[in-house]
C-alpha cells in the first residue's frame, strides 16, 4: 500500500474571525507545508470561512503555538492521519 | 486477477477495470463500455454508457474521481452503474429513464492521480504529468478547462496543488473528455461531476460573480435535489453557484460545460462536513451513495422532462 507514510500529521479545522486572523494563516502557509483540504488553496481563505488543512508532525507544534499566540480558536479535526487512513478500511472481506 | 469488487469498498484501479469489463458483459443490452482515450502514463479512459445503443437519445455525462484523493467519488460512480443496471426492468422511474435516455458514466477520471494515492501517495490531488522546467508534477484536470483558463494567478506555478497546466486542455486526460463531449453535444443535456468533501450541490459560474442566464432553473433543481438527497438519512447540504457557495475558481469543467451549451451542469461535493474530509470510512459509503442516486435521478427525470 500507500508508500508516504502520515503519522502523527493533524488536520486542523478553524474559523478566522477578520482579516487579520486570515492574514495570520496566509503567512503560517508561507513559512509551513500546508496542505490545505477545505478550501482547496491559502489564497481561497478569508474571514468567517471554516478552514481546513493538514500539517505535518514536525511543524504541529510551533503552528499550534502561533495560534494559540494570536488567540486564535482551532479543532484538531483528526490527530493521526495514518491512524485514519488505515481506518478508511473498516469493512472486512466478504 | 485483481482480487474481488465491492460496492462497498474502495475498489483499487486494477479492480476497476475489471468491474468495467464485467458489467459490460454481464449487461450487453444496456451497457457498452467506450475508450474514450489514454491518460499521461498510457492507462485507458473508459466511459460506461449505460441506456442502449440509441445516439439520438438526451443523454447525461457523469464524471467522477478528477480530483485523486476524493475516494468517495469513484465509488459513487461504481454504485449509479450498479444501480441502473440492477434495477433496470425493475423499477419504474430508472426504466424510463434508460429507456429513454443515455447516460455517459466516467468512472475514473484522473486515473493516474488515482492509482498514486493507492501506491505512493494517499494525499495526492493532480494528475501525474510531467511539467516542464519544473520538478514538481501534477495538473489539478479542474482548473486544466478552457474557461476563464488565466484568470487566477496563483494557479500559475507548477508546484501549486491548483497548477492549471501550460495550456488550457493541456492534459490527455481533459483532451479526451472534452473531445467526447464536444462529440456528443447535441445529445448531452445535463453534466455532472462528483467530488468531496463539504456536502454541497453546486452550479455555475465559479470564475465570477454574476449568475448564469438560467440561474432561476438551476436553483430550483438543485434546491429539490438536496432536497430529495436529505430524506433518507437527514444528511443536509447547501447549495448555490460556485464562487459564493465554495469560493471562486477558474477553468473548471462545470462552467466549461455549461458554457458549451450544456445547460444543467452540477457538481456534487459529497460527504462529509471534514470528520473524515477525504478518508470517508468504508462503512459509510453504501448510504452515501444511495442519498447521492437520489438526488442524481430526480436531475435525471427533471432533464427528462424539461431539456430540450
Amino acid at each position: 500500500f500507500s508508500q508516504v507514510r502520515f503519522d502523527r500529521e493533524k488536520v486542523l479545522r478553524m474559523k478566522p474571525q477578520d482579516e487579520r486572523q486570515a492574514n495570520i494563516i496566509k503567512d503560517l502557509a508561507q513559512t509551513n507545508e500546508l496542505d490545505f483540504w477545505y478550501p482547496d488553496a491559502v489564497h481561497h481563505v478569508t474571514a468567517n470561512m471554516t478552514v481546513d488543512f493538514r500539517v505535518s508532525e514536525k511543524e504541529a507544534q510551533s503552528i499550534l503555538a502561533t495560534l494559540d499566540q494570536n488567540k486564535m480558536h482551532y479543532e484538531i479535526l483528526i490527530h493521526d492521519l495514518q491512524e485514519e487512513i488505515e481506518k478508511q478500511f473498516d469493512i472486512k472481506e466478504e | 486477477s485483481p482480487g474481488r469488487h465491492s460496492y462497498a469498498k474502495y475498489n483499487n484501479w486494477d479492480k476497476i477495470v475489471a468491474w468495467t469489463e464485467k458489467m459490460m458483459n454481464k449487461r450487453p443490452e444496456i451497457v457498452s463500455r467506450i475508450k474514450i482515450g489514454a491518460t499521461a502514463e498510457d492507462n485507458p479512459l473508459y466511459i460506461l454508457k449505460i441506456g442502449g445503443k440509441d445516439e439520438s437519445k438526451k443523454a447525461i455525462f457523469m464524471d467522477c474521481g478528477i480530483h485523486a484523493r476524493e475516494w468517495v467519488s469513484p465509488a459513487f460512480c461504481q454504485w449509479f452503474v450498479y444501480q441502473a443496471t440492477k434495477t433496470y426492468g425493475r423499477n419504474k422511474i430508472m426504466t424510463k429513464l434508460l429507456d429513454r435516455m443515455n447516460f455517459y458514466v466516467l468512472p475514473v477520471f484522473n486515473v493516474d492521480g488515482y492509482i498514486w494515492t493507492w501506491t505512493k501517495n494517499r494525499m495526492w490531488r493532480k494528475n501525474r504529468s510531467k511539467n516542464q522546467n519544473s520538478k514538481c508534477i501534477g495538473t489539478d484536470l479542474n482548473r486544466n478547462f478552457n474557461v476563464s483558463w488565466n484568470a487566477f494567478p496563483e494557479t500559475k506555478n507548477p508546484c501549486s496543488p491548483l497548477y492549471r497546466g501550460p495550456a488550457p486542455e493541456s492534459e490527455k486526460e481533459t483532451k479526451a473528455v472534452t473531445d467526447f463531449i464536444r462529440r456528443n453535444l447535441k445529445s448531452i443535456k445535463a453534466y455532472i461531476t462528483v467530488h468531496s468533501y463539504s456536502q454541497m450541490l453546486l452550479f455555475p459560474y465559479g470564475y465570477t460573480p454574476e449568475m448564469p442566464p438560467t440561474y432561476k432553473d438551476l436553483n430550483k433543481v438543485a434546491k429539490i435535489g438536496t432536497d430529495v438527497l436529505s430524506t433518507r438519512y437527514e444528511t443536509r447540504y447547501i447549495y448555490g453557484p460556485i464562487a459564493s457557495t465554495i469560493y471562486p475558481t477558474s477553468g473548471s469543467s462545470l462552467d466549461w460545460a455549461y458554457d458549451l451549451g450544456i445547460k444543467h451542469t452540477f457538481a456534487f461535493e459529497l460527504r462529509d462536513k471534514g470528520r473524515f474530509g477525504f478518508l470517508l470510512p468504508e462503512s459509510r459509503l453504501k448510504s452515501t451513495c444511495k442519498e447521492t442516486m437520489l438526488a442524481v435521478k430526480f436531475i435525471a427525470k427533471y432533464i427528462l422532462r424539461h431539456a430540450s
